[in-house]
């Protein structure tokens, strides 16, 4: 579909991207997280997008499986939520996965 | 008024007493938190009672001054939230919190 082919451009021309909620703390999180390793990832609220917003969360689950938020890409490749990202982080990967896809 | 007379008593008669909401994960990790301590919180889903959980934030960001979740009281004192909850678990003060509200 449009949406999907939209979310798939977005996600391949930005280094990171974070399907986020305003008022959500584990989005927060995992933004701060990017934020503090020197990547600036490009961060879509879907509670400010009015019902757009719905239909969004709607396609990153038929494209990745997961309905929650945040959903994080790295270089155009699914990553998951906050705990898979942290999870990543812990283990030394993540600094690795963001040079490699140019964003830090 | 009635509301606020009904949070005061249920917060006084139960050791420990959490706000939540069923989605959200700093909700799900102060629950978890509670349990893995041994106390068995009373839990108040908010997005489980139609328009009167939104009534019921209100009372709580009158009471509190908090008008996020999850909202947490142990002995009819109020904690804060899970980063509140989980700051007083790191300096040990938590488990003294919960025995002598007879939560553990
Ligand atoms: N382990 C996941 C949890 C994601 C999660 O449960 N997100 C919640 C908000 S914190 C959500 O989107 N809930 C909506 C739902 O469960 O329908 C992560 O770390 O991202
Ligand atoms: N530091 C607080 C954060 C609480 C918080 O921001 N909760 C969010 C959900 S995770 C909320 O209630 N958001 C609603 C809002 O901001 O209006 C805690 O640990 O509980
Ligand atoms: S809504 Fe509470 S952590 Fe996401």
């Amino acid at each position: 579909s449009r949406l999907e082919e939209s979310v798939k451009k977005i996600v391949t021309e930005n280094p990171v991207v974070v399907y986020s909620k305003t008022w959500c703390s584990y989005s927060s999180e995992v933004k701060s997280l990017f934020k503090r390793l020197g990547a600036e990832p490009l961060v879509i609220e879907l509670d400010q997008m009015g019902p757009q917003g719905r239909q969004l969360q709607k396609t990153l689950e038929r494209l990745t499986g997961q309905h929650t938020v945040p959903n994080v890409f790295i270089g155009g490749k699914h990553i998951g939520g906050c705990t898979d990202t942290v999870k990543l982080h812990r283990k030394g990967e993540l600094r690795l996965l963001l040079s490699e896809a140019g964003a830090t």
